[in-house]
């Protein structure tokens, strides 16, 4: 889904 | 992690590096947006503040402080060290036109309103446009060095890689991050240009020049 959460990406 | 993921990264670094390299073997940041590399650096400041809060990965990390320490190279080489070739007369962008608008966005759309969330969202919002202040000044010269067209080139890719990395993580793991998907498509949208400008002029072996 669409919420924050830890960023993998750079 | 995919290979769009992956690819996305390696084509972003090197741009990040052939853009360097760029500047430091000609000694010069002629045709070079310093306000474009300000925004970056600011860019990557404000997302990558989780190295302090958060671990993911080896690779992660390298890579964050990488784009991080690049970036401000670059920024230090375009207005400390070769100061003299820098074009400012021609990089004449208002940059409040790209900040203040992205500032507001973020914090009136984002995933969490905390502290850390809005300056990653808002380093999303100001990613997908940091780049005009280059195509403005591309635009204002009518001409770009065939290096700095391959510099923006890979720069492009970057963002499209990672469109496709995202319709992959939608369809094989049921994610995906509506803020950094419409921000991507922004972002890809700004180069779609000048990728024609590059595959019909540039691999051709010519210089990007545009029409007068």
């Amino acid at each position: 889904g669409s919420e924050s959460k830890p960023k993998d990406e750079l | 992690m995919n290979l769009f993921r992956f690819l996305g990264d390696l084509s972003h670094l090197l741009a990040i590096i052939l853009l360097l390299l760029k500047i430091w073997k000609s000694r010069s940041c002629a045709g070079i947006s310093g306000k474009s590399q300000v925004l970056f650096a600011v860019v990557f400041t404000a997302r990558y503040l989780d190295l302090f809060t958060n671990y993911i990965s080896l690779y992660n990390t390298c890579m964050k402080v990488v784009y991080i320490a690049c970036s401000f190279t670059t920024v230090w080489l375009i207005y400390s060290k070769f100061k003299a070739t820098y074009d400012g007369n021609h990089d004449t962008f208002r940059v409040e036109f790209l900040v203040v608008p992205t500032a507001i966005l973020a914090f009136l759309v984002n995933h969490d309103f905390t502290p850390l969330e809005i300056l990653w969202t808002f380093s999303i919002y100001l990613e997908s446009v940091a780049i005009l202040p280059q195509l403005f000044m591309v635009s204002k010269t009518g001409e770009a060095e065939t290096i700095t067209s391959h510099y923006l080139f890979a720069l492009g890719v970057y963002r499209t890689l990672y469109l496709f990395n995202w319709i992959w993580r939608y369809h094989f793991e049921g994610f995906f991050d509506l803020i950094a998907i419409v921000a991507g498509l922004v972002q890809t949208v700004l180069y779609c240009d000048f990728f024609y400008l590059y595959i019909t002029k540039v691999l051709k072996g010519k210089k990007l020049s545009l029409p007068a």
